[in-house]
């Protein structure tokens, strides 16, 4: 699981 | 976006509108540590760098530039304005920050998901923002009479990344495959640096005295 579905976090 | 995350958010949006509250009304930083206010500056300007290039919300935009524009007009307040500056205790502000950054950019560099530069600036922001504190508690236990919206910026500061872990634990059991040991050591230790405040700001709290941190 990439970074990407924190990238929504701030 | 869950209540965890929202609460972290709100608590984090409160922290900088204490501080700016308190720099802007009485025109004063006494206890603020200008490096702290450096180090979170530089956090939100690497993290942030797709805020021109990825739309994700307007909420998730809004907040960008919020923390964007408030840690960067605080560290103008205390540097240039003309009255806040002469409350600023640059002669106890020592920690040298700049040896919080090396070692951050260097781990960034060796221990990251992908070796981009956008990546590696996100996983740099991550490791700063975990110690990023240092100057200021090194600042309280300096000047000892801390006060209580100097306390009430920190604790909401510390507070807000507690609850992202919570955030972070309600996504692991929500959504498949949510794993990510960078984010949640950093978060864990950025929070745990804040074990003693805590301990202190609720014993002040609940005994009604004056916040003070041993020496």
């Amino acid at each position: 699981s990439s970074n990407q579905d924190l990238k929504d976090e701030l | 976006m869950n209540i965890f995350r929202l609460a972290g958010d709100m608590t984090h949006l409160a922290s900088v509108l204490v501080l700016l509250l308190k720099i802007h009304t009485i025109k004063s930083c006494a206890g603020v540590s200008l490096k702290t206010q450096e180090l979170y500056a530089l956090v939100f300007a690497t993290r942030y760098l797709d805020i021109v290039t990825d739309f994700i919300s307007v909420y998730n935009t809004v907040m960008k530039l919020i923390f964007l524009g408030s840690s960067f007009s605080i560290v103008w307040y205390i540097r240039h304005h003309r009255v806040v500056r002469r409350s600023y205790d640059k002669d106890q502000d020592t920690f040298r920050h700049y040896l919080l950054m090396i070692p951050c950019m260097l781990l960034a560099l060796f221990v990251h998901e992908k070796f981009t530069f956008k990546e590696v600036m996100w996983t740099f922001s991550l490791y700063l923002e975990a110690v990023a504190i240092l100057p200021q508690l090194v600042l309280l236990q300096r000047t000892r009479n801390i006060d209580n919206l100097t306390g009430q910026y920190v604790f909401l500061l510390g507070a807000y990344r507690g609850l992202y872990i919570f955030n972070w634990i309600y996504r692991y059991f929500t959504e498949p495959h949510f794993v990510h040991w960078i984010t949640w050591i950093a978060g864990v230790v950025q929070t745990l640096l804040y074990a003693d405040f805590f301990y202190y700001y609720f014993e002040s709290w609940k005994n009604n005295v004056r916040l003070q941190l041993p020496a």
